[in-house]
């Protein structure tokens, strides 16, 4: 199973992981 | 006679893959015929490759629902230490983390598989606006190529925005002014990102950020596997499966969650949405969807999920 967000942010969002990167609930994922 | 005897039988087994192939390319023929005749966008997603025609061969709903029956099975209490003991370590779950240290207290596999986790065994960041909504392996993220709404699932393999939110989903969660509804607004991007949950992870899932929440869409559909060499083998493979789609708007505009069902792992289960029943008995008619509204009593007077509030989990079956 998997989970997608789509999501609307400003154009300097910043993702905070890694393709391929284990992630654990309430990791931090991304920055406006 | 012996000539005659080894004949047949290359004939009969020559039968087998011609079937199989005669079949590959009805799936094929199927998905495109089903794709023009709604005339949809959304409902004809991507091509269907050979493998990924390969896989709708095979009966993946009723299995899977065969398999989470099985898997729900109670077992006896002398079995569950080596039994679930085993697929722990096959699949690396962790159950110091969880509320049941111990296996004899998991009654079956299902049971491990929809464990919960100890309080205070994971802190939701207050620094970054947005968090990870589940245990799990990141397989992609980045910007929607907004010229042709196509995201992808891995480096190089898409599926399209459209197919996988299905129709009308922006338009009813943007504000009523239909120009507003053409995402991404002046000044901002769309972006995505995809996280592949493994057998032992912990399947339960929140809420990345503080949204207000609108719909929840649930789309019946195929339950093929989404690991990463099927997502990197079968584009469109995310606007196929069965999901249930959380749509409301956040800080930054528009904001979805989906959760994708896979193969055995059928079963998606909201929080605020309890009537919910995902792997129905009966197939489901290609296209469909329901749209719930949230409304008050589910979600609190805000209709806010803050960071952290638990949205759901998966099961098997």
């Amino acid at each position: 199973s998997s989970i997608v967000l789509v999501f609307e942010g400003p154009k300097d969002f910043k993702f905070a992981v890694q393709r391929g990167e284990s992630v654990k609930i309430g990791a931090p994922l991304g920055r406006i | 006679s012996t000539k005659s005897s080894s004949l047949r039988r290359r004939s009969t087994w020559f039968g087998i893959p011609v079937t199989l192939g005669v079949a590959c390319i009805g799936i094929l023929q199927l998905y495109r015929v089903l794709g023009r005749e709604k005339g949809e966008r959304w409902v004809s997603p991507q091509p269907v490759t050979w493998q990924l025609a390969g896989f709708l061969m095979l009966p993946t709903r009723p299995l899977s629902r065969w398999w989470g029956s099985l898997m729900n099975l109670r077992l006896p209490v002398w079995s569950r230490a080596p039994l679930l003991g085993l697929y722990s370590q096959v699949f690396h779950c962790n159950l110091e983390e969880s509320d049941r240290g111990d296996f004899k207290d998991y009654e079956s596999f299902s049971d491990l598989f929809t464990r919960n986790l100890k309080e205070g065994s994971r802190s939701f960041d207050e620094k970054h606006e947005l968090v990870c909504p589940c245990d799990g392996k990141v397989l992609h993220f980045g910007k929607v190529n907004k010229d042709n709404e196509l995201i992808e699932q891995v480096k190089g393999v898409h599926y399209s925005l459209s197919a996988f939110l299905g129709p009308g989903l922006l338009e009813r969660t943007s504000t009523p002014d239909p120009i507003d509804s053409k995402l991404p607004h002046k000044g901002s991007e769309l972006y995505h990102v995809v996280i592949y949950l493994g057998p032992g992870d912990n399947h339960h899932f929140y809420s990345p950020t503080d949204w207000s929440l609108n719909i929840a869409r649930h789309i019946p559909g195929e339950l093929l596997t989404v690991a990463p060499w099927a997502a990197k083998t079968m584009p469109g493979l995310f606007a196929l499966n069965e999901r249930v789609i959380l749509a409301g708007k956040w800080r930054s505009g528009f904001f979805s969650f989906a959760a994708v069902g896979a193969y055995n792992v059928g079963s998606i289960h909201l929080s605020m949405h309890k009537d919910l029943r995902t792997n129905r008995k009966g197939g489901y008619k290609f296209g469909s969807y329901t749209d719930k509204v949230i409304s008050y009593k589910e979600v609190g007077e805000s209709l806010q999920a803050t960071k952290g509030y638990h949205l759901g989990h998966f099961n098997m079956g």
